[in-house]
């Protein structure tokens, strides 16, 4: 089972730590991939790096693009644009592939989902994050996430969520809707509330604690620990599930029938 | 007494928190002057509001200077030009007002202190940080703070400092000092030990919590209060000494020594 998952967002925001979260690896530890991000980036690169992991008994080969550069120079112009020809170029050779006479099995390495970063600045969405989504929802499934989610307090989040769907609504920007269709008919109330939670406000950790005698991921504050898998510190569990259990498998169907195809029709008409 | 300082910082790093925790104001609640950050800002502006406080028994006439749109727009090239232009003006009116007849009591309006706000990313300086320290450092007294620093744990504070003061001095950035000069010899240990604390790692807040039946300024997260005015949690209180009342006279001097001096030479050389 293959999955390709793209990662944007600033420097600092948290990604690589949320996605060896996400994961349960120290993808970023081992030798086959280190993002210490180019301290001085000219542009936005893009870094492909995969690992075989296990979900739920199933093998999942899973790709991960890092984007180490984007919007983290002084002019950010065009920092989308390397991305989206990367997209572009998925298509392009799944579209040559695909028109070979010997069809056989056809890898599936185009990109699945890209997680968005935003920054938790309180206010809302940047001209940047504005940008990045309008240049890419139509091209791949967008899931935003709101990075280091603890710098929020609970009503801060809930305010900054609000603002950040009405920037999203605003500016006719369409992001993945992780829709209930394989979910249970009786989980429909349970499906209604994760949707509530879009976009899902995220804490990563790679340190284990000890919070009252269990052993947690989290951060530990002079304050208090902050919780990565406690629903009521961040999204964190909400969007491991969403992403790795129940719509995966969507997320590569919408990949399939509608941004593929959306490439393929843009490009036999051309 | 007059004090004028200056803050810059991209829109969301809690800049109007932090003045009106500094200044126990609720500067930016009053109709004086609303920072709400023009969304979508096209350049850096400058906005200028005068308040008036009261400190160690001294009437202080702040004027506080705002810098909204600096580093928040796609392309951020030149963002500092309106900020160095502006406090350009101010020496050029000074130097303009020394020459004068009948010179009497000059208001000394120019800008005493720069608080530039690092946002808490983890790695270090970026490009646009490191660009406006160097296009300012021979203007006016930097005073960086990494902003939000609630967002670290402490040792990510540690490391976060010794990056970012690394990065200060390799790139040649002369940021203020704080001497020790004024204070008492005595107390030598504690100056020295406040001046390691630089950059000052800083947390601000306007709502006021009970925490041990005691009432403290902090953040209220689900896993505790990040506090204010304690010196494990941030550096506030730290800053809050050093710039309203142990330097604050020493800023003047060095504004009016060194930086305006500065500007006059090469004003008076071309
Ligand atoms: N407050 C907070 N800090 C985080 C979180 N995740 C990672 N960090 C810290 O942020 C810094 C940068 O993290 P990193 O994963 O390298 O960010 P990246 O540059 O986006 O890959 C490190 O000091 C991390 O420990 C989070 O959820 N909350
Ligand atoms: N984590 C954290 N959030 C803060 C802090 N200070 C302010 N905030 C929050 O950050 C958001 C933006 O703050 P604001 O002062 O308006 O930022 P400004 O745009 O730089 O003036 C608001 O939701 C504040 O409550 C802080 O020290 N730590």
């Amino acid at each position: 089972f293959q999955f390709s998952l793209m990662v944007v967002g600033q420097s600092g925001l948290g990604k690589s730590t949320l996605i060896n979260s996400l994961f349960m690896t120290d993808l970023y530890e081992d030798c086959v991939y280190s993002p210490s991000p180019q301290r001085m980036p000219r542009t936005t690169e893009i870094k492909e790096s995969t690992v075989s992991v296990e979900e739920g008994g199933v093998r999942l080969e899973l790709t991960l693009i890092d984007t180490p550069g984007f919007g983290d120079i002084v002019d950010n112009s065009q920092c989308w644009r390397p991305i989206v020809d990367y997209i572009d170029s998925k298509y392009e050779k799944y579209l040559n592939d695909e028109s070979r006479v010997n069809r056989g099995y056809t890898e599936d390495y185009r990109i699945h989902c890209c997680l968005y970063f935003i920054p938790p600045n309180g206010h809302g969405l940047r001209q940047i994050d504005i940008e990045f989504m309008k240049q890419l929802h139509n091209k791949t499934n967008i899931v935003p996430v709101i990075a280091k989610a603890d710098t929020f307090t609970p009503e801060e989040v809930v305010r900054f969520k609000k603002v950040v769907l009405q920037d999203i609504a605003d500016n006719g920007i369409k992001i993945y809707q992780f829709p209930d269709a394989q979910l249970d008919e009786e989980d429909d109330a349970a499906n209604q509330k994760l949707r509530e939670a879009i976009p899902f406000a995220v804490v990563g950790s790679n340190t284990i604690l000890e919070v009252n005698q269990k052993k947690v991921r989290g951060r530990q504050y002079p304050w208090g620990v902050a919780e990565v898998e406690n629903a009521d510190h961040c999204d964190f569990t909400t969007l491991r599930n969403m992403i790795i259990r129940t719509h995966m498998q969507d997320l590569k169907d919408i990949t399939n029938n509608v941004h593929y195809e959306n490439y393929r029709c843009t490009k036999l008409a051309n």
